[in-house]
């Protein structure tokens, strides 16, 4: 696991989080997003509840296309995904020309660009938190997924990564996560 | 787009603008090595800057396979747990062209991932030349 230079990280008095899109999006499609928060909430004393206003939530989502002006535009279909900043800026972008699958088996999509958007959404929210990219292929801190793949649970490294900025979770068992029990791809994508 | 379940997506053959990805161009760069001159490096060159591979990046690349192209080449094939060639293999090539996070894998010329480990990324030819 890395982190940013300087290992920003949230401070202590702000760890119950909230999270608000840019976009009026699905219930399904905020359950996604839901979802990859709790994996990281397991293993943290972190929290994350999702807001309305978007403009006071810690943590500000959105879909854009193309220069959307962070200075760091999307490419279109595949290529660059999404990214996110480092705490405590708490933005998260992603790239709205992709072909996001919000549920079902992505694995089995006829679609070649289809996208797994709580595969991303997991390894994105790991940059807000502070994590860096990671040399662990079976770490979502990992920096490429292939198109046709779900790979969402922490991995060892992931979680020893996000505890040492953080601490544990008081519930966490040490079981959230293996290598073994990672959803592991099967495509060759591009 | 958001696809809410399997059976909504488009079938196959689909393609949009007859391409997968933005890095498809760049498998046919296979095999090219150090000392070449192939059109359309600099876009690789600017894949590299993007990421943090390449620093300090001129106003324009050139389309010449230069030593800080195989520097970055050998930096990232560190970090991605591929064979350090510093050469434009499949196996790299591979790698390279797969859908990514936007954020870099260094930041301000430093990488905690595989190839900061050992040694830091500035200082590595420094490293070699003090143990001669």
């Amino acid at each position: 696991f890395t982190f940013f230079p300087g290992t920003p990280r949230w401070p202590d008095h702000r760890q119950d989080l909230t999270y608000g899109f840019a976009d009026q999006l699905t219930d399904e499609v905020k359950a996604v997003f839901a979802r990859a928060f709790e994996r990281w909430s397991a293993v943290t004393p972190l929290t994350f509840t999702p807001t309305d206003s978007y403009f006071l939530a810690d943590i500000k989502i959105g879909f854009f296309t193309g220069d959307h002006g962070d200075g760091e535009p999307f490419d279109g279909v595949l290529g660059t995904l999404a990214h996110a900043f480092s705490p405590t800026n708490g933005r998260l972008h992603l790239d709205g020309a992709e072909d996001w699958v919000v549920a079902g088996d992505v694995r089995t999509s006829p679609l070649p660009s289809a996208v797994d958007l709580e595969s991303v959404a997991v390894h994105e929210i790991g940059h807000l938190l502070g994590l860096g990219h990671s040399s662990d292929e079976n770490a979502i801190m990992y920096p490429t997924i292939s198109s046709r793949t779900r790979k969402v649970e922490l991995g060892s490294d992931d979680v020893e990564g996000i505890q040492y900025l953080y601490g544990s979770n008081p519930n966490y068992n040490g079981s959230t996560s293996t290598t073994s029990t990672h959803e592991r791809e099967t495509s060759g994508g591009v | 787009r958001f696809f809410p379940n399997i059976t909504g997506l488009p079938p196959l053959p689909f393609s949009k603008n007859g391409t997968l990805a933005p890095w498809d161009a760049f498998t046919k760069f296979a095999g090219c090595r150090s000392g070449e001159k192939r059109d359309g490096l600099a876009k690789l060159k600017q894949y590299f800057n993007e990421f943090g591979y390449i620093q300090n990046a001129p106003s324009n690349f050139s389309d010449d396979f230069d030593d800080e192209l195989e520097k970055a080449l050998r930096v990232y094939q560190q970090n991605f747990n591929l064979n350090v060639t510093g050469e434009l293999d499949d196996q790299t090539l591979q790698k390279i062209v797969l859908p990514r996070c936007g954020n870099a894998d260094i930041v301000n010329g430093t990488t905690s991932m595989n190839s900061g480990k050992s040694a830091s990324f500035h200082t590595t030819k420094h490293f070699h030349t003090t143990e001669h």
